[in-house]
């Protein structure tokens, strides 16, 4: 099974 | 104080028609470059970011920056008294509590008057580093949309490949499976209907369908698609206008 990436792991708060 | 001006309102709902059902509730930022958006949705999967500059106004003016906080369906509600063709301006206060929209007819002899009470939104902005992409792929905005509509019949995910022989979008369903590959083809003719291929390196990647089918309400917003990859980033899907952009970015989906 696949799991769903997170935006926020990705990009960061500014 | 904001004042702006679009000579054709079907620039804004296209826009709130492209993004409503991702984002609910969200801050408009306007400030001296024009009309700018970024918000995730509820899931934090998906990204979008807007670009309204101010050259795409016939007036703007803008002294200071102004967050307007603005439910989505609301906005809707509003605009849905705008004729496409209508001119539509824009006006708030230095701390609004509500934004004036004013629809006129190109025949001058009706005005309608609305007003969108405004709410407070703590949003927090992410930074989208530059990234140098794997693929970059140029469509039919239109093209993309069908692909996507009927492998999300099939599946609830879709695997995206780009090589040197083009981009293949395949999926596997309970009922069977699906694939469309695309070669390049530039149309020196009509670029709009061509698709170009940039590989830097091969791309693998597998993402959710109903976010893809999502973002493709944004077809209405320009003729051709922009999906640019790399292995192991969210996915950017832009549509890009006169003066302006949609972008949507989306997390690819993790493990096997």
């Amino acid at each position: 099974a696949t799991g769903q990436g997170n935006i926020m792991s990705f990009f960061q708060k500014k | 104080m904001l004042e702006a001006r679009l000579e054709q309102s079907s620039v804004l709902k296209k826009v709130v028609d492209a993004i409503k059902d991702l984002v609910q509730d969200c801050n408009f930022d306007c400030n001296d470059s024009g009309i700018q958006l970024q918000a995730m949705d509820n899931s934090h999967v998906a990204l979008v970011a807007m670009h309204l500059k101010t050259e795409g106004f016939a007036l703007y003016r803008c002294d200071r920056n102004i967050a307007l906080g603005i439910n989505l369906v609301s906005l809707q509600k509003v605009l849905r008294a705008a004729q496409n063709e209508d001119v539509m301006t824009l006006k708030a206060e230095d701390s609004p509590d509500a934004l004036s929209l004013v629809f006129e007819n190109s025949e001058n002899d009706r005005i309608s008057e609305y007003d969108l009470k405004l709410m407070d939104i703590d949003q927090e902005h992410l930074g989208i580093p530059e990234t140098e992409y794997g693929a970059t792929v140029k469509m039919p905005s239109a093209e993309f949309q069908r692909i996507c509509r009927d492998l999300s019949l099939l599946s609830e995910s879709v695997a995206i490949e780009a090589t040197k022989e083009g981009i293949k979008f395949s999926c596997t369903g309970d009922i069977g499976k699906g694939a469309v590959t695309l070669r390049q083809n530039p149309n020196v003719e009509k670029p709009e209907l061509g698709t170009t291929i940039e590989l830097q390196e091969p791309v693998a990647l597998t993402f959710s369908l109903k976010y893809l089918v999502n973002f493709c309400k944004a077809s209405g917003l320009s003729n051709t698609v922009t999906i640019s990859l790399s292995n192991e980033v969210p996915l950017l899907i832009e549509y890009e206008m006169e003066h302006g952009y949609v972008r949507f970015y989306l997390a690819p989906k993790i493990g096997d």
